[in-house]
């Protein structure tokens, strides 16, 4: 038996966004700590890694753990059925081949309009590797805004890296003069780190900046970079992309 | 040119 409510559904909305491009077809794992997903991409050089703890959920029952092998391009079409504010119930079993997602409305603010919606998905087996990632010291750790990060990710890829039409080159240095905490850009480094990354994956990765407000990029020369957004209250979206060397 | 290696020669796979 797994059942879980997710008040803002639109959390689970804007994961799907955020990993759709990266990876077709996933398992999800459910366990009584919580959700989790590894999955790489197809040429094996980007992974996603998401945590959704148990107590970020409303209500979360999970009797035994049990991995759904989910295409997430179709799962994303029917989470598109939910509105931003409403509440996601998941369900499933050990019998059926199917996951069963529910939609109901705020019965507070739309009490003339409640609403339930149900929408059943078929399950598939997925041969999924993992990789186990074990926790690193980085040269270099920088946090700044998300935003941010995805403007600059997105000139530079506008601008290519073939050097065709010229050269861009993009300084960014620690400012914690903010209002905001959120608005400050962070920049904890042990050691310089000089490192080059395919800016088509960076771009992917920036599709999960609704999750949060800001984003951590993590650098080692001899690790895969670690791009990663915070789910409030909940857990994180972490993306690794292996780096672009010479041979 | 550049090459980008396999996660696997970084992670270990299981």
């Amino acid at each position: 038996m797994l059942e879980l409510r997710l008040v803002q559904g639109s959390i689970l909305k804007k994961v799907l966004e955020s990993i759709k491009d990266l990876v077709n077809d996933a398992n999800f794992d459910f366990s009584s700590s919580g959700l989790t997903l590894q999955s790489m991409d197809s040429s094996h050089i980007a992974l996603v890694a998401l945590l959704l703890k148990s107590e970020g959920f409303e209500h979360y029952r999970c009797d035994r753990n049990t991995s759904m092998g989910m295409n997430l391009g179709n799962m994303s079409k029917m989470l598109k059925c939910a509105g931003n504010d409403d509440i996601l119930t998941i369900k499933g079993d050990d019998v059926s081949d199917t996951v069963t997602f529910m939609f109901t409305s705020d019965l507070v603010r739309e009490i003339f309009f409640y609403k339930i919606a149900d929408f059943e998905m078929k399950l598939m087996d997925i041969d999924n590797e993992h990789l186990g990632i074990p926790e690193a010291e980085y040269h270099a750790i920088v946090k700044m805004p998300s935003a941010e990060f995805a403007r600059i990710c997105k000139v530079l890829a506008s601008i290519g890296d073939t050097g065709d039409i010229g050269t861009a080159n993009i300084v960014l240095r620690q400012n914690t003069t903010v209002d905001k905490p959120e608005d400050a850009t962070v920049i904890e480094m042990n050691e310089p780190v000089s490192m080059t990354f395919a800016l088509r994956y960076m771009n992917t990765f920036t599709k999960a900046t609704p999750l949060s407000n800001t984003v951590t990029i993590s650098l080692s020369p001899d690790l895969p970079v670690v791009v990663k957004y915070k789910i409030a209250e909940m857990g994180y979206v972490r993306f690794y992309l292996t780096p672009k060397m010479e041979e | 040119g550049l090459e980008q290696s396999d996660l696997g020669s970084y992670f270990m796979r299981f």
